[in-house]
Parts: C-alpha cells; structure tokens; sequence
C-alpha cells in the first residue's frame, strides 16, 4: 500500500 | 502602486483555468520582477508556482512588493467578463482592498472596469530549491494530457519510471492494469513541440495521484510542450512554460511505499 506524502514535508518553509 | 498591462488578455483566462481547480484562492505576489502566485491545494500534497515576468507585460510598473489576496472562483467570474482578444490592465494600490481589472477590446471600442475586493490570505510559503533534476522529459503537452486521462481512466495512481529508453507510465485498477511507453523520438521531420526528449542521469521511478496530475494537464493550452522533472524519492515538477513571460509549474509529493 502506498501512503501519500505531503508537499510541504519536501521543502523548508520560507 | 501597482499596474500591470497585457496584450494577451486572453492568456489570464488560460493560467487561471490552469488553477482553478486546485485551488480556492491565493496570493498574487507583485514584485518589480512580475506577477507570481505560490499556493498548495487543500489537502497540501500539490503546490502551485506561476510566474509572469513584468517583461513580458507591455507596462508594468510596481514600486513595491505587494501581497494580493484573492479569491479563485471570484477571480475567474470576474476575468471570463473580458473578451480572449482584449486588452488587461490589473491596478491596485500599495496596500489594497480593492484590485481593478481594465478591459479594453481591441479596436478601443469597448472599455470596461472591474473592481474586486481583495482578502488576507495567511499562507506559508514553501522554499523550492534550484534543483537538478535526474530525469527531465519533454513532450507535447496534449500527449501528456491524453496520457494522464487514460490512466486515470484505469488507476488511481501512475507509476513514472524513466530510462534512457523512454518514459513507462503504468497503472492498475480494478479492472486490469495499464501500461505505456512513450520513447524519445530522432528529431526527423518532427517540429520541436512535437518532440519527446529524455535526458537522465540515472533511471528515476516513482507513483503519483493521478486526481492531481490530471488537474495539472489544464495548463495544457498555455504551452505546445510540458516538462516532467524527477529525482528519486523528491516531488515531480511538472512545468508549461509560457512564451515571452514565465511558467506555470506544479510539484506534486509522490507516494511512498508504507
């Protein structure tokens, strides 16, 4: 089973 | 204070079809540089980059940055009242409440004004590193866009995998599996646009939800090409670029195997 990942876990916040 | 004029009106109405159904509002962020939008849709797995270049305007004069909070769905009913071939000019004060849309049809015949309110929009803005991608194919844009819709057709998620050999997009459903292999192709007869290019450094694979790339392939009018970008285990960037102006790219979050 594949889980989604999120965006923000991929780059740093501004 | 801002002002901003285009040609193109026409071309508004493209980008924002190409988010609107991603996302419900966002902050237009204008700059002595262009006009640019970041935004993730709701569920935060998608972000959304736009970039118009004030070169790419045929006036363009901004003093200061100025965050511009709107509203998508309002935005769109506002800038469908312009006609494709008129003239846009955006105006709006250093810190607005209100943003004008000028119309003018193209024989100056027809001059219309639009005011909207605008919003706050508290969003964190996420910092996209210059990136060099492992595998970058190009193609045309509606074979993307056919691509993603007969895949979802089947799967809800797309397995990209990229070799020197070409690009497989695999998925499975209910129903059975789907496999296809788009190859590069020997730039013969071929116009540019209806290439497809890989370049790679090492073979990529990854899955991704097709609900989103699906979204993305409403950009398909801004560009006869869209360029996929990977690396492993990072979001794929999927980039129309818009001629003489700037880009509407789309980063998608893969899905990892639990």
């Amino acid at each position: 089973k594949k889980r989604q990942m999120g965006i923000a876990s991929f780059f740093a916040r501004k | 204070m801002f002002e901003a004029r285009l040609l193109q009106g026409g071309l508004l109405k493209k980008v924002l079809d190409s988010i609107k159904d991603i996302i419900t509002e966002g902050n237009f962020d204008c700059s002595p540089n262009g006009l640019s939008l970041q935004a993730m849709d709701s569920s935060h797995v998608s972000l959304i980059d736009i970039l118009l270049e004030s070169e790419g305007f045929e006036h363009y004069r901004c003093d200061r940055n100025i965050p511009m909070g709107l509203n998508i769905t309002n935005l769109v009913k506002m800038i469908k009242c312009a006609g494709s071939e008129d003239i846009v000019t955006i105006k709006c004060e250093d810190k607005p409440d209100n943003v004008t849309f000028l119309f003018e049809s193209k024989d100056n015949d027809k001059i219309s004004d639009f005011e909207m309110k605008t919003m706050t929009i508290d969003d964190e803005h996420l910092l996209v590193p210059d990136q060099t991608y492992t595998a970058v194919v190009k193609m045309p844009s509606a074979e993307f866009q056919r691509l993603c819709r007969d895949m979802a057709a089947i799967g809800d998620t797309v397995n990209i995998s990229v070799t020197k050999e070409g690009v497989r997009f695999s998925t499975t459903g209910d129903m059975g599996t789907a496999n296809i292999t788009v190859r590069p192709n020997p730039s013969g007869d071929q116009k540019e646009e209806e290439r497809t290019e890989v370049q790679i450094t090492e073979p990529v694979s990854a899955g991704f939800a097709l609900r989103y790339l699906n979204s993305f392939t409403k950009a398909t009018p801004l560009s006869p090409t869209v360029t996929l970008g990977m690396v492993p285990n990072l979001p794929i960037v999927v980039e129309y670029k818009i001629a003489d102006m700037g880009h509407v790219r789309y980063y998608l979050a893969p899905k990892i195997e639990d």
